[in-house]
């Protein structure tokens, strides 16, 4: 049966083009995503991968990749990450350009703002089935908790809360924003 | 890391080796540098949680098993891609003339002799809402497979400046070395540029040192001294009495 099942396992899955991003903001950019769902061989291999693209100025959300570890290599353009360690400490800080690599822990916290060039980028994962938990915008660990909990948690008033949890109605991929208007 | 053998020739009953006192409360930790400790790839935990105690959100990279050895409480647990499914009644917020409205994920009780799990990565806060104490006993399993970094329980808080009790004796050591032994850490916003800030989350300058606890000295227990409001199904002989008076009231509508 191997020539039924292993010898035609489908060995790759394109996730560059643009109509099949799982993740789409027409003035942000969009993110593409391979696991064992989309391309079941990467279950043997236990890797999946992400494409994405940010254009000029625009951000993605602070997450952490739950479940592995990220290599990410910039393929086109350049964007400033930080990422920032358990201890709240930034362990980089910088500017990644096309052609660089950068690791990723698992549960360390990124965000990645691109250059007014835009950023494209490809991330491995050490898990078939990576699982990204972002920290704001419309569907994140704050939109989770209750507003009595944030009102608790950083010692400030219902409405400060309500404008924590509520303020970023976007979703992982954020349209440039308010600062880069300002700088602007 | 490179495995070492394991030394198992005399097993001991140990005591927790470091305590952080916080607001609210006060946690122990047993030494992560343990040899039988290593050699399991685990680590053990001790919470006690005074009454209107918050014992803040974070998650680890590890999976947890929490047992209640003494009182009760609420918890939430943010499960990644999962709905906010407990909501404001709109009917009696807006005749109540509240302008908050809320949703947020389930909210479970525990009680006294629960087992509560914890999957790594994802993040949970508890909160004392009895008259006594609450103590929590912590299991984390730091070499299950979930787990891709070293054999250390590593905890990202959401909030507060928790100090890091949970690295183990050497790498406390290490720390000391250099003069930061004891000093508080940042929760994993206070890593990121003010500005990064402000535009995720669409705040304002002052909104953002909050949330970066900049001027905020708690550990990870802090008292909550205003009425704790999370949205909590009523228990069971109320919410009967409830049902039958919305049966009675919508007896006209369609």
């Amino acid at each position: 049966g191997l020539e039924e099942t292993i010898c035609t396992l489908r060995l790759k899955h394109n996730i560059g083009r643009s109509e099949r991003a799982d993740v789409f903001n027409p003035r942000g950019g969009r993110i593409s995503t391979a696991n064992y769902h989309t391309l079941p061989v990467l279950r043997q291999v236990r890797l999946s991968a992400e494409r994405g693209v940010l254009y000029s100025n625009a951000m993605v959300a602070p997450h952490y990749t739950v479940n592995s570890h990220s290599v990410m290599y910039a393929t086109r353009g350049s964007a400033r990450v930080q990422v920032v360690d358990n201890f709240g400490q930034s362990v980089f800080d910088g500017e990644v350009q096309e052609g660089q690599v950068l690791m990723i822990p698992q549960n360390f916290v990124v965000i990645k703002r691109a250059s007014d060039r835009g950023f494209e980028w490809i991330a491995f994962k050490t898990n078939d089935n990576a699982i990204t938990n972002l920290l704001a915008g419309r569907v994140s660990q704050m939109r989770m908790l209750p507003l009595g909990v944030l009102s608790n948690m950083y010692r400030i008033s219902r409405e400060e809360a309500q404008r924590l949890k509520y303020g970023q109605q976007e979703m992982r991929v954020f349209s440039p924003g308010r600062s880069q208007g300002r700088r602007e | 890391q490179s495995p070492r053998a394991c030394r198992l020739e005399n097993l001991r009953a140990q005591e927790p080796v470091r305590r952080a006192e916080a607001e609210a409360g006060f946690t122990e930790v047993w030494d992560q540098d343990n040899d039988e400790f290593q050699c399991a790839g685990v680590n053990m935990i001790r919470h006690t949680i005074r009454p209107k105690g918050l014992l803040l959100p974070g998650f680890s990279n590890a999976p947890k098993l929490v047992f209640v050895a003494q009182g009760f409480g609420i918890r939430g647990i943010a499960i990644p891609g999962c709905a906010e499914t407990y909501q404001t009644d709109l009917r009696r917020s807006q005749s109540a003339g509240s302008a908050f409205r809320d949703q947020h994920q389930k909210i479970r009780p525990f009680r006294e002799g629960d087992l509560l799990v914890v999957p790594a990565g994802v993040s949970h806060w508890m909160y004392n809402r009895g008259q006594s104490d609450l103590v929590l006993i912590v299991f984390a399993d730091t070499r299950n497979v979930a787990n891709q970094i070293d054999p250390y329980l590593r905890k990202f808080y959401l909030a507060g400046r928790p100090e890091q009790v949970e690295r183990g004796v050497e790498e406390w050591e290490r720390s000391s070395r250099k003069g930061s032994s004891g000093e508080k850490s940042g929760n994993l916003f206070s890593g990121f540029a003010d500005e990064f800030l402000e535009e995720a989350f669409q705040i304002d300058g002052g909104l953002v040192r909050k949330l970066k606890g900049e001027d905020d000295e708690r550990d990870r227990i802090v008292q909550v001294d205003e009425d704790f409001e999370v949205l909590l199904p009523e228990k069971d002989e109320e919410e009967r009495s409830r049902g039958r008076y919305i049966e009675s009231e919508s007896e006209s509508e369609n």
